[in-house]
């Protein structure tokens, strides 16, 4: 099973 | 004080149309470099990053750094207004809440303005940093929204994977599965009807057609797409604007558990 990522999976915050 | 003039103001029409379905509020930022865009959907899996330099304008003025908070959806409407042909010109003072467009017709018999209100909008702007793709994948727009919409008939995910035969679109429904291969061509008349395929190594990913579906209401802008795929990255759709920038698209993947 797979599950949806999000923007915050890969990238910070600036 | 802000004064962008942009000669082919049908682009921002298809700006708006383009962002609007997924992004609701988003702000405007202004600064010496061009007027941008950085903003993700309501849930967060993808996210819209627009630039317009400065350059394309034929007049541009910004005499301080400015973000406007708008409605998309409000903007799109003020927007319709303008003619195809029109010249659309954008306005603001500092410190004020509303923001002006103008609309003039080519031979100048007809000037119209439209003022809106701005609004505050808590936005997260995200630090996105160049990155090495296994694969870079440019293809006719027009095929890409093609193959998104027919697949999405089909299933509700899209597994992309590039290998050096090709970029394949596959997907799997209740009634069945589908799968489409693009092979590379470059021996075509023009060169916008090329597929082209950059591939370091093979890569496969798997993505919510549904967002990928609304990506692809940035094809009138571009005749081409292109599609740069990483293990663990999110996809980046990029859309060309003619000589003044683009409109990117990234999409977050499916993770397996």
């Amino acid at each position: 099973d797979s599950i949806q990522g999000t923007m915050y999976d890969f990238y910070e915050k600036c | 004080m802000l004064e962008l003039r942009l000669v082919q103001g049908s682009l921002l029409k298809k700006v708006l149309e383009a962002i609007k379905e997924l992004v609701t509020d988003a702000n405007f930022d202004c600064s010496a470099t061009g007027f941008s865009l950085q903003a993700m959907d309501s849930s967060h899996v993808a996210l819209v990053a627009l630039l317009l330099r400065s350059e394309g304008f034929e007049h541009y003025r910004c005499d301080r750094n400015l973000s406007m908070g708008m409605n998309l959806g409000n903007v799109s409407k003020m927007l319709r207004c303008a003619g195809s042909d029109d010249i659309i010109t954008i306005k603001a003072d500092d410190g004020s809440d509303t923001v002006t467009f103008m609309f003039e017709s080519p031979n100048q018999d007809k000037i119209a303005d439209f003022e809106m209100k701005l609004m505050d909008i808590d936005s997260e702007h995200l630090g996105i940093p160049d990155a090495e793709y296994q694969a870079i994948v440019r293809m006719p727009s027009g095929e890409f929204a093609r193959i998104c919409k027919d697949l999405s008939s089909i299933g509700d995910t899209v597994i992309i994977s590039v290998t050096k035969e090709g970029v394949k679109f596959s997907t799997a429904g209740d009634i069945g599965t589908a799968n489409i291969v693009c092979r590379q061509n470059k021996t075509v008349d023009k060169p916008e009807e090329a597929t082209v395929i950059e591939m370091q190594e093979p890569v496969s990913l798997t993505f919510a057609l549904r967002y990928l579906n609304s990506f692809t209401k940035a094809t009138p802008l571009s005749e081409t797409v292109s599609i740069s795929l990483s293990s663990d990255l999110p996809v980046v759709v990029e859309y060309k604007i003619a000589d003044m920038g683009y409109v990117r698209y990234y999409l977050a993947p499916k993770i397996e558990e």
